[in-house]
């Protein structure tokens, strides 16, 4: 409950029709914003807990409890995918139908292969992140790529998990044509 | 005509290689000639002593005048052509760039728009825009949204319940958009809609038009309480905003395999606004067999 209760409280603040509207002062602003993020790391513990339940992991088993954390992919951060050689993505679905769902995750290189939760190699791209993203402040990244997968056929309001990995050299067989400046209009 | 059309599944696009500009989208099997341009207002600025003196500020939209000013008429542009996706990179200016995404078994165009921070020259405020024009016959007529609800009809210049002289037409004829807005052709039965993930203002000031409104600055406060003028910031400069347009277009009349263009734009919607969530975890080295 605590660790919800920031959030709640985070929530409640901002019913105020000057945080729905933007007409606070900017003070006020970076307050919000400062009570969001302390809610929403607060909740992250919560978060944690839940999912290993719904994995059936014993929470009070630091061996066999997973460490689920949450990035800020809306200016392409994470630290798990930079910086690991092998990480797992767990995607859950709040929809109550299946869903398919594709995910970005920023990294540093370009050679990750992805396993579907039977270990079924699935198709990946990494893709160079845009200019403007690497130069938005307050940004603290190394990555300057993104791997795309699509995760197939999520269950309703449950998840599945993917596993990622670094391979050794580069990839050979790239299916796609790296960006062009002014293509051609017959390629 | 200098056109490079660019597919992938079921939906295509075009754009010109000259200007860089989007020019058409084909998808649920209907083209649609299409333009989509990034353009800014500038905030009027007055002494708020009274209404038509009213500056632009954060409680309301008040253009200098109905003039709209392109940012600029051409961009750079890069493909990405890859199995799952296909990704258009343009550059418009050093504050404007976006990524226009096609993907394989999705039926819709995400543009991907990041904007800012908004230059501070000139004296007013820019209140940035972005256009998508189409050759649709719309008869003042658009649709928006109320709370991701009821679709509301909107008429441009036009109240239902009195009778309307519009002073100021650009700002009197914007209405929020919460998830969507569109527009139809009902004699030749098309629609478009742009879904938002984020509720922003918009309109349609002319038949064919959807405009929506992504980031502003107001060097100006409007005197009507927070006593500050809109040029938010953090770490020192102005706001640089992400977010996304999701296009979908088609017949209304046809069903689309199993599907109506109204309950594809409905699973659009949900999918974005109630998006999965994605949690990370370290493997601590170990293979796929051991951690499973």
């Amino acid at each position: 409950e605590d660790n919800l209760n920031s959030l709640r409280e985070a929530m409640g603040v901002l019913q105020h029709h000057d945080a729905i509207t933007g007409t606070e002062k900017q003070h006020v602003a970076a307050d919000y914003a400062r009570l969001l993020n302390r809610g929403f790391n607060q909740c992250s513990t919560a978060t944690k807990t839940a999912l290993n339940k719904l994995a059936n992991n014993d929470t009070n088993n630091s061996s066999t409890a997973v460490e689920y954390q949450q990035c800020q992919f809306n200016i392409s951060e994470c630290t798990v995918s930079e910086n690991e050689n092998s990480f797992v993505v767990t995607i859950y679905n709040p929809l109550s139908r299946p869903v398919n769902n594709y995910v970005r995750l920023p990294v540093l290189h370009d050679n990750y292969e992805v396993h579907d939760p039977e270990g079924k190699k699935i198709a990946t791209e990494t893709i160079s992140l845009p200019k403007a993203i690497l130069n938005i402040p307050g940004r603290d990244s190394k990555a300057t790529q993104e791997i795309l997968f699509l995760a197939e056929n999520l269950p309703p309001l449950g998840f599945k998990t993917y596993y990622v990995s670094k391979t050794e050299g580069v990839v050979s067989n790239k299916t796609h044509q790296e960006f062009q400046a002014n293509p051609n209009k017959n390629s | 005509n200098g056109d490079v059309e660019v597919t992938k599944g079921d939906i295509g696009l075009t754009y010109n290689e000259e200007t860089g500009l989007l020019t058409g989208i084909k998808m649920n099997g209907e083209y649609i000639p299409i333009t989509q341009k990034f353009l800014l207002y500038r905030g009027f600025i007055g002494n708020n002593g009274n209404s038509a003196n009213r500056s632009s500020g954060a409680y309301i939209f008040r253009p200098n005048d109905s003039n709209v000013y392109t940012v600029s008429e051409k961009a750079t542009i890069e493909t990405y052509l890859g199995s799952l996706i296909v990704e258009i990179r343009q550059t418009f200016s050093d504050w404007i760039s976006q990524t226009i995404r096609l993907y394989c078994s999705e039926n819709f165009v995400e543009f991907d728009w990041i904007v800012g921070p908004i230059p501070t020259d000139g004296g007013n405020g820019k209140e940035i825009i972005t256009r998508y024009t189409t050759t649709l016959k719309t008869n003042s007529t658009f649709y928006t949204d109320s709370n991701g609800k009821e679709i509301l009809k909107r008429v441009r210049n036009f109240r239902p319940t009195w009778d309307l002289n519009v002073f100021e037409n650009a700002s009197g004829n914007y209405y929020p958009v919460t998830s969507k807005i569109s527009i139809r052709d009902e004699t030749n039965g098309l629609e478009v809609a742009v879904l938002t993930d984020r509720p922003e203002g918009g309109s349609s000031l002319s038949d064919g038009e959807i405009e929506l409104m992504i980031h502003r600055n107001c060097f100006a406060d409007d005197s009507f309480g927070v006593g500050e003028a809109l040029n938010e910031y953090a770490y020192g400069k102005g706001l640089v905003v992400r977010g996304s347009h999701y296009f979908s277009s088609g017949s209304f009349l046809k069903l689309t395999g199993d599907q109506t263009l109204a309950s594809q734009q409905k699973d659009i919607a949900q999918r974005k606004l109630l998006r999965a969530w994605t949690f990370l975890a370290p493997t601590d080295g170990l293979s796929f067999k051991e951690y499973k």
